[in-house]
């Protein structure tokens, strides 16, 4: 399994 | 010119040790309606963002928005030195590059005062939508910090699967493998020792082990931890902080290859 990120799911601002 | 009273400034003081592991220095942003901080750590997996209404506190004013970039490692020493029973204020004057935390004894006999330099920091906010999450899970935060801390024990990543009738933690690594299951309380005295799954879709999710021991850290600020789950989807874990706010941590989950 590998870590995914945050901002794979929630956008910048 | 900012100013907040907490009566009980431990609550303040357990909000700093909650935050400052997955987080050394993050901007406060102070308004009228309280204080709000938004954080990620350093490699972008989790987030913390934190929720202290003006209400909650003795007294509050802020007569302009500030944006106040604080090193939390520094602020926790700082608070360290808070009698528990201390009342605290927080102050920023006008055109001033410090913040002053002023600690004051029950008995009003000690008085003390001290001075933080604000830092200039760039921060990166995320947009996280309002999330009709398939599964709520609450449960005593004492519960949750000991089974994470056991987990971490066996491997480095916490599988954890909910249905309707209970949550399964469990991790396996080098050493071997274990799961600690936990079913809905079906009938407690107090309310702060259930377990309650709210649940619309069973889920099963993987996450880093080493970010929800971090989450723990604020775990002391409430009996009760909820997470929040959906297939695919960042966990929230929340704590509520009183009834003046909360503090959710957000944490990608780990997938497959």
């Amino acid at each position: 399994m590998i870590q995914s990120a945050l901002t794979d799911y929630y956008t910048k601002r | 010119m900012f100013e907040a009273r907490l009566a009980q400034g431990s609550i303040f003081a357990k909000v700093i040790e909650g935050l400052r592991e997955l987080v050394t220095e993050a901007t406060w942003e102070c308004s009228g309606n309280g204080i709000t901080l938004q954080a990620m750590d350093s490699s972008h997996v989790a987030l913390v963002s934190l929720v202290l209404r003006s209400d909650g506190f003795e007294t509050y004013r802020c007569d302009r928005n500030m944006s106040l970039g604080i090193s939390l490692t520094s602020m926790s020493k700082v608070l360290k030195m808070m009698g528990k029973d201390d009342t605290l204020t927080i102050r920023v004057n006008d055109d001033s590059d410090a913040i002053v935390l002023s600690m004051e004894s029950q008995n009003q006999e000690e008085f003390a005062e001290y001075e933080l330099r604000l830092m200039d920091l760039d921060s990166e906010h995320l947009g996280i939508p309002d999330t009709d999450y398939s599964c709520v899970v609450k449960m005593p935060s004492t519960k949750f910090s000991r089974i994470c801390r056991d987990m971490a024990i066996l491997g480095d990543s916490v599988t954890i699967c909910s249905t309707k009738d209970g949550v399964k933690f469990g991790a396996k690594g080098d050493v071997g493998q274990g799961s600690i299951r936990l079913n809905q309380s079906t009938n407690v005295d107090k309310e702060e020792d259930a377990v309650s799954i709210e649940l619309r879709e069973a889920v099963a999710l993987t996450f880093a082990v080493r970010y929800l021991n971090m989450f723990c850290k604020a775990a002391p600020l409430s009996n009760q931890v909820n997470l929040s789950m959906s297939e695919d989807t960042p966990l929230m874990c929340e704590f509520k902080v009183g009834d003046m706010g909360h503090i959710r941590f957000y944490l990608a989950p780990k997938i497959e290859d």
